[in-house]
């Protein structure tokens, strides 16, 4: 069960410390440009055919890159001052308004849709649904549980079947 | 099976792409300070128990941490510009020579430490050390099956029951 460890992974290994700094980065991020941020969650992207683009303007064009928050630096496991940073996006909605939000995909998926595509992994595409829904639920149930992490974040699942009618999908996702 | 989805992870996420940079970021370092290592292979340490601090220093104080190599910058999953870095070491060996390494620990080791230590996990320290031996033999046989990682990483198993009694350990086992 592949998803169950990279949920655990993706928590212990980042939300857990990334999630409770969030709000001083956007305090910051306001001080040094007077920008105010739609939300100070962090948007957690899941598609569910673990499809995770680098960049979101290939998915949807009302979703453009505009500028990363500040860094964090930690020394973890030998690597000194490992960086750790998250990106603003400007989504803009039906009525040309913008929005500023902190929006990623969940990394994870990367290596289920990798795997699904490595022939030494034997993982096929059912396995990859299968293996997202439980990524979605088990990390879900853990940051539930989760002191630090409550109502820092919000987990976003997309479904790819229903994106293809929709160009917008990703961008009234986000922002609904 | 926890360990297999994270050596996976640590393969496709991680190793697939900065091992064949390193040889160059080596090279850099060389032109930028005239310093020769060792090795150019990143010395990825596996401790049986999973300890893996975020100070080398702490466990053998022949091993001093030096500079870290250029970095890496990468747009992966909507986080733009991620930074990946690797950190050289000083190593001192019983005759007071120095040795120039890139070493870390194998960052998904502190995701097994820290799950045996959650109690929503409902993983025992028994689970933890049979995954990491999983973990370093699926890693072995994924790393030894990619053409792009051949011959630019060395895998280094530790023994904490061993260590104990050596408190050069961590610096002999590096340097063999
Ligand atoms: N030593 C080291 N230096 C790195 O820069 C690095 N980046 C990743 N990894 C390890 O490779 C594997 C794959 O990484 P992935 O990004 O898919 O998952 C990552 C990713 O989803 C998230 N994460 C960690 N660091 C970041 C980050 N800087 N930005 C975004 N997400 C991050 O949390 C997961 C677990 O991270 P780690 O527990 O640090 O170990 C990872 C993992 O075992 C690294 N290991």
């Amino acid at each position: 069960n592949v998803a169950h460890g990279l949920a655990w992974s993706y928590f212990l290994g980042y939300l857990k410390f990334v999630l409770p700094e969030l709000e001083e980065q956007v305090r910051k991020h306001y001080n040094q440009t007077g920008e105010i941020l739609h939300s100070s969650r962090l948007h957690i992207l899941l598609p569910l055919n673990a499809v995770a683009p680098a960049k979101m303007e290939e998915v949807d064009q009302n979703v453009l890159f505009h500028q990363n928050l500040p860094e964090m630096q930690l020394d973890r496991a030998g690597v000194r001052k490992r960086v750790y940073k998250h990106s603003i996006y400007r989504i803009i909605d039906h009525e040309q308004k913008t929005y500023f939000c902190v929006v990623e995909y969940a990394t994870p998926l990367l290596t289920l849709y990798q795997m699904s595509q490595d022939s030494t992994a034997a993982f096929s595409e059912q396995d990859r649904t299968q293996q997202v829904l439980l990524f979605y639920r088990t990390l879900n149930h853990i940051l539930e549980c989760s002191l630090e992490c409550r109502n820092r974040y919000r987990l976003i699942l997309l479904d790819d079947q229903q994106a293809d009618g929709e160009p917008q999908h990703l961008s009234t996702e986000i922002i609904k």
